[in-house]
């Protein structure tokens, strides 16, 4: 473990965590993509099916169960508790041609052709673009609520981080994952004009608006 | 190495 992935694991259990409270408390999942929270469901899924067979330590454990509820509990809340306010018209982007690349990719570029590795492969490239529903219903929408943004930028800045642990773990363990590293400068690609957007207007206390 | 042996990140 060192600083970076601590970081980055903390950004994105806080991104979590404030999607988890703006739905609850608001009541209402207006400008949240319901196919992109379908998405992450899918990637905790397939990434943790080792959940109960081998133990890392405490913290990995729990961490990944945490992971795995808040975000069936997200898709729960969006697509039934609070599904009235459920933007279905705005978020329209085919999952599909997410899913079905990605699912083929695991199956050619992988480091081991067994089901546990061909499905974490899955998970890491679907994870590199689940993002892509949500910040395509923010740019057809035109913009979004401050507290989403911030979920935004925490949930891009997790797997920024992650490049710099890799980067560490590299120099100093001599270890080194390439799908994960392709994959994660991917994902960190495409939240650049979100980052830019958010740093010159968010953090200026205005409200984000993407050009429609 | 690749990273083949136990996965220890999230």
């Amino acid at each position: 473990m060192n600083i970076f992935r601590f970081l980055g694991d903390i950004s994105h259990l806080s991104a979590i965590i404030i999607l988890l409270l703006k739905i609850w408390k608001s009541r209402s999942c207006a400008g949240i993509s319901g196919k992109s929270q379908l998405l992450f469901a899918i990637v905790f899924t397939t990434r943790y099916l080792d959940l109960f067979t081998n133990f890392i330590s405490f913290y990995n454990t729990s961490m990944k169960v945490v992971y795995v509820a808040s975000s069936y509990a997200t898709v729960w809340m969006i697509y039934s508790k609070f599904k009235a306010t459920y933007d279905g018209n705005h978020d329209t982007f085919r999952v599909e041609f997410l899913i079905v690349p990605t699912a083929i990719l695991s199956f050619l570029v992988n480091h081991d052709f067994t089901p546990l590795e061909i499905l974490w492969t899955f998970s890491i490239y679907l994870e590199s673009v689940a993002i892509l529903p949500q910040l395509f219903m923010v740019s057809k929408t035109g913009e979004a609520e401050t507290i989403t943004s911030h979920y935004l930028f925490a949930l891009g800045i997790y797997r920024t981080l992650y490049l710099f642990n890799w980067i560490w773990r590299y120099q100093f363990e001599e270890f080194f994952d390439l799908i994960a590293i392709v994959a994660g400068l991917v994902q960190t690609v495409l939240y650049c004009d979100f980052f830019y957007l958010y740093i010159t207007k968010v953090l200026k206390g205005k409200k984000l608006s993407l050009p429609a | 190495q690749e990273s083949t042996e136990v996965k220890d990140e999230l």
